[in-house]
C-alpha cells in the first residue's frame, strides 16, 4: 500500500 | 532499491545524457520538441517539491537534482541557446491539452488531498502523456534521427523497468501504488509503436522512417 508520508521513488 | 528501479533510473539518466550531448556536440535541437522537454521539467519540478519536507536518501536527493538541473539546462539550449535551430514549425501539439487534463485528474484521484500530493499526482499524470509532443513531432516529420532513435528508446525504457520494480516491490514487500503503475503501464503503452520500430529499423542500421 502507497505511504502518504512521502513517495521514495523517482 | 532492486535491480529493476536501479537500471530505469540509470535508463533515464542515460536518456538525458544522451540528450543533452547530441544538442550539444551538434549545436542543434533540430527533430527535439521544446514542448516535450517544458513538460518534462514541470514534471519534476511538481515531483520533487518533497526535496524539502521529506529525506529518503542521497541517493534520492542527488537524482532529484540531476532531473531539475538537467531538465532546466535542456530548455537553456533548445530556447535560448541553440534557439535558431529549434524547429518549432514542427513542435505544434497543444500542450494545455495535456497538463490541464492531467490537474483535473489529479485533482480527482489522489491517494491525499493535499498540495504536495495533489502536485505530485499531477506530475505522475502529467509524465504518462509529456512524451506526446515528440512523438507528434517524429510523426509530424516522418523521421527522427538515430540519436533521437536512442534518446527515445532510453527515455521510454526507463518506465517499463519500473513496471518490472513495481511487480517485485509487490511480490517482496507488499508495496503498490496504483497511481504510478496505472500511469506507468499508459506511459510505457505510449512507447510500444516506437519500440517496434526502433527494433526492427533502427537496430538494423536503418533510420527511424514511418512509412508514408
Amino acid at each position: 500500500v502507497a505511504t502518504h508520508q512521502g513517495h521514495d521513488e523517482l | 532499491m532492486n535491480i529493476f528501479r536501479l537500471t530505469g533510473d540509470l535508463a533515464h539518466l542515460i536518456a538525458i545524457i544522451i540528450l543533452l550531448h547530441k544538442i550539444w556536440k551538434s549545436r542543434s535541437c533540430a527533430g527535439i520538441s521544446g514542448k516535450s522537454q517544458v513538460l518534462f521539467a514541470l514534471v519534476y519540478t511538481t515531483r520533487y517539491l518533497d526535496l524539502v519536507t521529506s529525506y529518503v536518501s542521497i541517493y534520492n536527493t542527488f537524482m532529484k537534482f540531476v532531473f531539475l538541473a538537467t531538465s532546466y539546462a535542456t530548455i537553456y539550449l533548445i530556447y535560448v541557446k541553440f534557439k535558431a535551430t529549434y524547429d518549432h514549425n514542427h513542435d505544434t501539439f497543444r500542450i494545455e491539452f495535456l497538463i490541464l487534463p492531467s490537474l483535473a485528474l489529479a485533482l480527482l484521484i489522489n491517494h491525499y488531498f493535499n498540495f504536495l500530493e495533489v502536485l505530485w499526482t499531477f506530475s505522475i499524470y502529467l509524465e504518462s502523456v509529456a512524451i506526446l509532443p515528440q512523438l507528434f513531432m517524429v510523426s509530424k516529420t516522418g523521421e527522427a534521427e538515430s540519436i533521437t532513435s536512442h534518446y527515445l528508446f532510453a527515455l521510454g525504457s526507463y518506465r517499463a523497468l519500473y513496471i518490472l520494480n513495481w511487480i517485485y516491490r509487490y511480490a517482496t514487500e507488499g508495496h503498490y501504488d496504483l497511481i504510478a503503475i496505472v500511469a506507468g503501464v499508459v506511459q510505457t503503452v505510449l512507447y510500444c509503436d516506437f519500440f517496434y520500430l526502433y527494433i526492427t529499423k533502427v537496430l538494423k542500421g536503418k533510420k527511424l522512417q514511418l512509412p508514408a
